[in-house]
């Protein structure tokens, strides 16, 4: 490894980033995403944190733009340079830049999450089927509306779960008009347009009015990139004409004919010959996530490695299961030590505390049910450290509870915050099914609401009602389960699912009105798609995957960080 | 038999013009990562020769060591990659 000249770094540990903008190729909780687990990747190894703001100066500003992008070194259209950061200081110092003329994905394609539709947001599963035809793009058969649509699973007739893509026909994003929609034709300077323009700007990003008149109204979004569009070239956004003409030959698919460099291209009319209009094919994109990690490292004092393996090293390849290479984590250490958790996490040892806990006050005569004392190595499965995602995870009685597949492990909150278990579901609350999607404490009636699919069940003691339809609650039909719950004052609770979320009267036994509201609305800067959705000690934990967004008392996101190391201590 | 593929080259409009000779190709690499300003800078001697250049980048990149413009060199200057020097920032 290597660090800039004068060991530049950070003088402080507690390390702050803002993203400026978006690109339009990823959903905008994606590249969020990509960008905290960047940052993890570091934090993993050496005493950092890293705290997103959403106004003001932060350490490492972070920004997509095109070419000339406001300092002395402009990126290069497609491929090339991807990114470039700069080492630890003020100003632009720390900064990273991402070259937005790039195909930004996961690595594999584009990344094509959903909205609305039935699957919560879940990304494109490509191919799928349709009626007998496979998709390996989002389509618009099936609809009179001409919104692209894609099933979230291989099959979407058998599970048909399906969500719309990206297109301008349904949001828009940054800009003034707050995510709504393209409206066609739109007038712009006295000109008549029908589809996203980048006529008006200087850096090449597309852009619609989201009204009739933009030159009136002067409100007006960026044009998300449908999955299907072509890249730089002089038709950006366009999807590929097939089949088109060049040079007097027909062409069915990309090719690379005419290009010196082997690239991939197809005309975005019926002849290039006529009309000239091209653009690169869509590919499998540059991961955003190793691109991010690796300019994060710069942003940190680490300059490039030789070492090929490295993820310092300048030139980029893709690694589906990523882990820092020793020489990474040395260098980074050289710098700021070694971290929280230098060394690979060893597997929870098991409780062998029998049950009940003699310590335990158990007001409502719930107790764990006996389970075996044992010494005998515990089944990977059941041990907690080893799964990657929950259920739900909830707080009942002051302890934090991980529910998944009919076992749960709870965290003692008075000790030294031990986690115990497994227990068995049903050996507790035996009228629930193993799955739990949510749950929360009443904590007025010392009831226990657990909601699985579209029913719930409450708990009083030993005695259950249930199982109730979420309709009953005022839910509407189309909810699939309720991913999470937050107890908002005495007898209110939140409830998520999907994008939205509903107040929930406990006394009336209703849901407010003025509900649903969107997630990302009320609670910015997190997963729109979380899975779980708790309130502990003060803090507000929206999980997805392996990580946790948490938020505090300002609704300001002050840690993101893993379910794993800081919620389970494994 | 197929027909021999006959290669045509097409200029293509708003395409940044990226068609360089190899030997200007690899100027502008050593240039812009570092390779060559940096012996000039710190030595304050001629230029480096763009052949002492060409075995800094190719130690750097962990590629064998010839000092020529050979295929392996230029693959590497063809691969996309962050635009943070790699010597002499």
């Amino acid at each position: 490894y290597k660090t800039f000249d004068g060991d530049l770094k950070w003088d402080h540990n507690d390390v702050t980033y803002r993203i400026l903008n978006y690109s339009p190729d990823m959903e905008s909780s994606l590249i969020d995403d990509a960008f905290a687990r960047a940052f993890k990747v570091w934090s993993e190894v050496t005493p950092l944190t890293f705290t997103r703001l959403f106004e003001g100066t932060a350490d490492i500003m972070i920004s997509f733009g095109k070419a000339d992008h406001g300092d002395p070194y402009p990126f290069d259209g497609k491929d090339g340079l991807l990114a470039h950061a700069y080492p630890p200081g003020e100003g632009i110092q720390g900064d990273a830049h991402f070259d937005d003329d790039e195909h930004w994905t996961l690595g594999k394609g584009p990344a094509v999450k959903t909205r609305y539709g039935n699957a919560d947001g879940a990304l494109c599963h490509f191919p799928f089927m349709f009626e007998g035809n496979s998709y390996t793009t989002c389509t618009t058969e099936g609809r009179t509306d001409n919104l692209p649509w894609c099933a979230t699973t291989a099959d979407y007739n058998k599970d048909k779960k399906y969500g719309f893509c990206p297109s301008e026909l349904l949001y828009t994003f940054g800009g003034n008009a707050g995510g709504a929609e393209c409206v066609f034709p739109f007038v712009f300077q006295g000109e008549e347009y029908d589809s996203c323009t980048t006529e008006g700007r200087s850096d090449g990003y597309r852009w619609c009015a989201t009204t009739k008149n933009f030159d009136n109204d002067k409100t007006y979004g960026f044009c998300p990139t449908r999955e299907t569009a072509v890249f730089g070239g002089n038709s950006e956004g366009e999807p590929c004409h097939f089949p088109f003409v060049f040079l007097g030959k027909t062409y069915d698919s990309c090719t690379s004919e005419g290009r010196g460099d082997g690239k991939l291209w197809c005309s975005t009319t019926s002849s290039y010959d006529e009309d000239n209009k091209w653009g690169f094919c869509p590919d499998q994109g540059y991961s955003l996530f190793l691109v991010a990690a690796h300019e994060f490292g710069h942003a940190l004092g680490l300059d490039h490695s030789n070492i090929r393996d490295a993820l310092m090293y300048p030139m980029y390849v893709y690694v589906e299961n990523f882990s820092l290479h020793k020489d990474d984590i040395e260098g980074i250490q050289y710098l700021y030590g070694s971290g929280p958790h230098p060394t690979p996490p060893q597997p929870n040892t098991p409780t062998t505390t029998p049950y009940p806990d003699p310590d335990e006050t158990d007001t409502t005569d719930e107790t764990e049910p006996t389970v075996p004392t044992t010494t005998q190595p515990l089944d990977p499965t059941k041990d907690a450290c080893n799964l990657t995602k929950f259920d739900t995870i909830t707080v009942i009685q002051g302890e934090l509870h991980f529910f998944k597949d009919g076992d749960y492990w709870k965290m003692s909150s008075r000790s030294d915050g031990k986690l115990s278990g497994p227990f068995s579901i049903s050996g507790r609350w035996p009228a629930l099914p193993s799955v739990i999607d949510s749950a929360f404490e009443d904590l007025l009636n010392r009831k226990l609401y657990f909601f699985s699919g579209n029913r719930f069940w409450v708990y009083t003691g030993k005695s259950v009602l249930g199982p109730r339809s979420i309709e009953k609650l005022g839910l509407p039909s189309s909810i699939q389960k309720i991913e999470g719950s937050l107890l908002r004052g005495k007898g209110k609770v939140l409830l998520f699912s999907g994008e939205s979320f509903w107040r929930f009267d406990v006394k009336a036994q209703k849901i407010d009105k003025g509900y649903p509201r969107y997630t990302d609305v009320v609670f910015g800067g997190v997963p729109n798609d979380a899975h779980d959705v708790f309130q502990y000690k003060g803090h507000i934990y929206f999980c997805r995957d392996r990580f946790y967004w948490r938020m505090n008392s300002r609704k300001q996101v002050d840690r993101v960080g893993y379910v794993k190391y800081d919620l389970l201590r494994c | 038999w197929s027909l021999p593929l006959k290669s045509v080259s097409v200029t293509f409009p708003g395409d940044i013009l990226k068609n360089m000779t190899d030997k200007q190709l690899a100027e502008n690499y050593l240039k812009r990562f570092g390779y060559i300003d940096r012996v000039y800078r710190s030595d304050f001697q001629s230029m480096m020769s763009t052949s002492k250049a060409l075995k800094s980048m190719q130690r750097q990149t962990g590629i064998e060591e010839t000092g020529e413009l050979d295929k392996a060199t230029l693959e590497v200057m063809k691969q996309p990659r962050c635009g943070v020097p790699d010597v002499g920032n």
